[in-house]
């Protein structure tokens, strides 16, 4: 049997759309042993029991996530990192930080002058 | 134009620092173009506080009246060098530690500046530009999408679809020639790029991502240059 995925990030749609197995899934990541190294080289601990659990299925969603991520971008590793245990939103919230502003410079930026790249 | 160029290798950068849980990439990202420049302007290799401008940085974009700097809730770098324009300067690391937290009073002593800023500008979206400008005025501040950041370990990062949208704050520091894409069959020449996530992220700290006329990941688009001049504390 199979599972087809697409993914949908903060309204951009991946048009590639995977085929990958879906019985042996977890066998195949092994995943609670992932989890438990995770957590030991990161020095992660949760409150509750409850959380745990809840960040053992983010941690699960990020394995498959990582191993789509390997597929479509072949040339790097990707795989387990400190932020495994967060959501896609999650990670943008606490870690990233750019005010949005599209494309546009305000009118009254200096721009560099054009430098020689030939010679 | 070189084919491989690091600003590593020249002293002009400092070592990978951690943000921690604070969306303050933006404020690395201007503190490290703004060590460089420090660097070429005074061969001297100088942490400068990313707190100062989490803490007293709310310089708003001229063009959007909501885009102001706003500690863990994120800036622009361009505000920043803005900021450093008319506060005068930056204070040391040492002097003004990064603590990660926001909403905490601003703590400038303007008689510990130890770099300024004389000028910054926007580079154009020409790659051979960027990397003429890196190699001219030193790491440059970037932004770029972060979506493939979240699962990165190393290599060069080259995804077949890459959002355009940036929502993170890095800094260009070089460029390399020989990067393999065994997909592509053939060497991939690449940007290499400090991030602020600590050495236990990426390759040290570092991420890799390839180097095309397609303005991957969005890092073509927002690419500011800074100068420095020469500071001497009172």
């Amino acid at each position: 049997s199979t599972v087809i995925s697409g993914e949908v990030t903060d309204g951009f749609v991946n048009p590639i759309r995977q085929v990958v197995p879906e019985e042996n899934d977890e066998q195949l990541l092994n995943a609670e042993h992932h989890f438990t190294l995770f957590k030991s080289k990161y020095e992660k601990t949760y409150a509750t029991q409850v959380e745990h659990d809840h960040r053992f299925r983010v941690f699960k969603a990020n394995l498959r996530r990582a191993r789509r991520n390997q597929l479509l971008d072949p040339s790097a590793v990707h795989g387990v990192t400190q932020f495994s245990d967060l959501t896609p939103k999650e990670f943008r919230r606490k870690f990233l930080g750019l005010k949005r502003r599209g494309f546009r410079l305000p009118t009254d930026t200096q721009t560099a002058p054009i430098l020689p790249t030939s010679d | 134009l070189p084919t491989e160029f690091d600003w590593r290798e020249q002293g002009a950068v400092t070592p990978v620092k951690n943000q921690g849980m604070c969306g303050s990439c933006w404020s690395f990202s201007a503190i490290g173009a703004l060590e460089g420049a420090h660097f070429l302007a005074t061969k001297e290799l100088v942490s400068l506080s990313e707190q100062q401008l989490v803490d007293c940085d709310h310089e708003c974009d001229p063009a959007q009246a909501n885009s102001c700097d706003s500690g863990c809730s994120g800036g622009l770098m361009n505000n920043a060098f803005e900021y450093a324009l008319k506060a005068g300067g930056l204070m040391k690391e040492e002097d003004y530690p990064y603590t990660g937290r926001d909403h905490t009073a601003c703590k400038f002593d303007k008689s510990k500046i130890v770099a300024s800023v004389s000028n910054f500008s926007v580079v154009s979206s020409d790659e051979d530009q960027i990397a003429a400008n890196l190699v001219q005025h030193g790491p440059l501040a970037i932004a770029i999408n972060a979506m493939w950041m979240q699962t990165y370990i190393g290599g060069v990062s080259c995804p077949y679809v890459c959002s355009k949208s940036q929502d993170h704050g890095v800094l260009l520091v070089g460029f390399g020639s020989s990067g393999y894409a065994p997909i592509r069959l053939k060497e991939k020449p690449y940007w290499i790029i400090k991030n602020s996530w600590g050495a236990m992220w990426g390759e040290h700290g570092y991420y890799k991502i390839c180097r095309g006329p397609h303005n991957m990941c969005g890092m073509d688009t927002m690419v500011s240059t800074v100068a420095a001049v020469h500071t001497s504390p009172k």
